[in-house]
């Protein structure tokens, strides 16, 4: 039997919210570690990554080595919608059940459920590497948000370039182009702060569409971290309300190929 | 146009 508690239900609604508009169906693989789920968008350009570690949770148990969850994208943010923001959920699977049952709680005075259908869903896993990154950059997820947002009504690219001393996010579009530079500020207060960490200066281009989709997943987090290396994915990391012990939420996204 | 490569050709099936 699967069976997890979490306090503060927002979470998964928040995380579910950040990728119902990339995948349309998933699997939750659940272990006595917790949740993972690895998906890819329809055109296998981007893939999300969520691990949730069961310290996120008051109370988690799987009695088997691990179990796979299918769940429609669609079904579960409509089921969210039930949850409260202030509510508890409960999910609980049998072990060869059909079912993932989910439970919201505000207090004892108002209890719902409903119970998903689960769908058998075929996934390949894709090796993540552990990657060190020529450049990071950890910036405010409102800041991150803005600039995905104000940028895509210019062109369909976003051009980030990363180096010492901060980094620059530019569009060339048909009417013109702009570019935004934040500068590496480490010594304001948090909710400003911008951390730009450069071993050799990378710049990349990368489709808007999907960096802004990456960015619905804001509200899980104050801050995002950008990982940067020549020619391979993008990572754009959310951690569980910015502790990374909680576990993530990853996107990747493949460069652009110039010409 | 700029292509992509798919994400699969960057990450390898373990």
């Amino acid at each position: 039997m699967f069976e997890a508690v979490l306090s503060n239900g927002s979470t998964l609604k928040k995380i579910f919210e950040g990728i119902k508009d990339l995948c349309t169906d998933v699997n939750f693989d659940v272990s006595s570690e917790g949740i993972k789920l690895q998906a890819m968008d329809s055109s296998h350009v981007s893939l999300v990554s969520l691990e949730l570690h069961t310290d996120v949770f008051e109370q988690f148990r799987c009695d088997r080595d691990s179990m796979t969850l299918g769940l429609n994208m669609k079904s579960v943010t409509q089921i969210f919608k039930i949850c409260g923001n202030d509510d508890s959920v409960t999910m609980r699977a049998e072990d060869e059940g059909e079912t993932l049952e989910f439970t919201f709680e505000k207090g004892e005075d108002r209890v719902s459920t409903f119970e998903l259908k689960l769908m058998d869903i075929d996934s390949e896993h894709l090796g993540i590497p552990d990657t060190e990154y020529q450049c990071n950059v950890k910036l405010p997820c409102s800041e991150y948000q803005r600039i995905c947002r104000d940028m895509a009504g210019f062109g369909d690219n976003m051009t980030i370039d990363c180096q010492k001393g901060g980094v620059t996010f530019s569009v060339d579009g048909e009417v013109g182009k702009g570019k935004i530079f934040l500068k590496h500020q480490p010594n304001v207060e948090e909710k400003h702060k911008v951390i730009v960490t450069v071993k050799e200066g990378v710049e990349l281009d990368f489709a808007l569409r999907y960096l802004n989709n990456f960015a619905k997943a804001a509200p899980l987090s104050d801050h995002v971290q950008l990982g940067l290396n020549s020619d391979t994915p993008l990572s754009v990391r959310f951690d569980i309300e910015d502790k990374a012990t909680l576990g993530s939420l990853k996107f990747f996204l493949a460069p652009k190929i110039k010409e | 146009k700029p292509g992509q490569k798919k994400i699969e050709s960057y990450f390898a099936l373990p």
